[in-house]
């Protein structure tokens, strides 16, 4: 474990922890898209298989059951308590071609072919293009209430850190991950507009709005 | 190894 990590990690519980309080707040879930965090359940149920298989720490198991748990609880939320604060005809991104090339890329780019790692691979190439129904309805909208851009910028974040994390472990360990380094420079990248217009805009205390 | 330690991430 080292800082990058740590906090990267902490970002992404933060994230979580911000959208829930953004839904429960403003008693709506009005500009979140549904399948960005349908894809984030995917992902989560998917990579977290190894919960049944391999024991790493007390931390990797609890983040990893929170992960799963927030996921499918967020969900519920959109689908039952808050649905008629959710707005479909904005969160219209084709979710089928991100499936569909995460489990194109897991079946060619994996580490043992077997449905475990094929999952695991799957997971980390759709987690890298899973924000873009978001980030697609943002720009439908062009604007976002604040505390959604926090939520939003948490979430990039952590990926980010976590490339600074993997430098380090290759620095001091000899530890490469290539596919997870590919998806997370993808992923980052994903986010770089969004960073861009959250720094000039929401960290000055404007509101989000596209140029 | 290529991938040996990456189960110990999130």
């Amino acid at each position: 474990m080292n800082i990058f990590r740590l906090v990267a990690d902490l970002m992404h519980l933060a994230s979580i922890f911000i959208l829930l309080l953004k839904i429960q707040k403003t008693r709506s879930c009005a500009g979140i898209s549904f399948k960005t965090q349908l894809l984030y359940a995917i992902v989560f149920v998917t990579r977290y298989l190894d919960l049944f298989t391999t024991w790493i720490s007390l931390y990797n198991t609890i983040m990893k059951i929170f992960f799963i748990a927030s996921s499918i609880y967020i969900l519920y939320l959109m689908k039952y308590k808050f649905r008629a604060t959710y707005d479909p005809i904005l969160d219209t991104f084709r979710i089928e071609f991100l499936l569909g090339g995460s489990v194109i890329l897991a079946l060619i780019f994996n580490y043992d072919f077997i449905p475990m790692e094929i999952l695991w691979s799957f997971s980390i190439f759709l987690e890298s293009v899973a924000i873009l129904p978001q980030l697609f309805m943002l720009s439908r909208t062009g604007e976002a209430e604040t505390i959604t851009t926090h939520y939003i910028f948490a979430l990039g974040g952590y990926r980010a850190l976590y490339l600074c994390n993997w430098l380090w472990r290759y620095i001091f360990d000899g530890h490469v991950e290539v596919y997870a380094w590919i998806a997370g420079v993808i992923q980052t990248a994903l986010y770089s507009d969004f960073f861009y217009i959250y720094y000039t805009k929401v960290l000055h205390g404007k509101k989000f709005e596209l140029p | 190894e290529i991938g040996i330690h990456r189960k110990d991430e999130l």
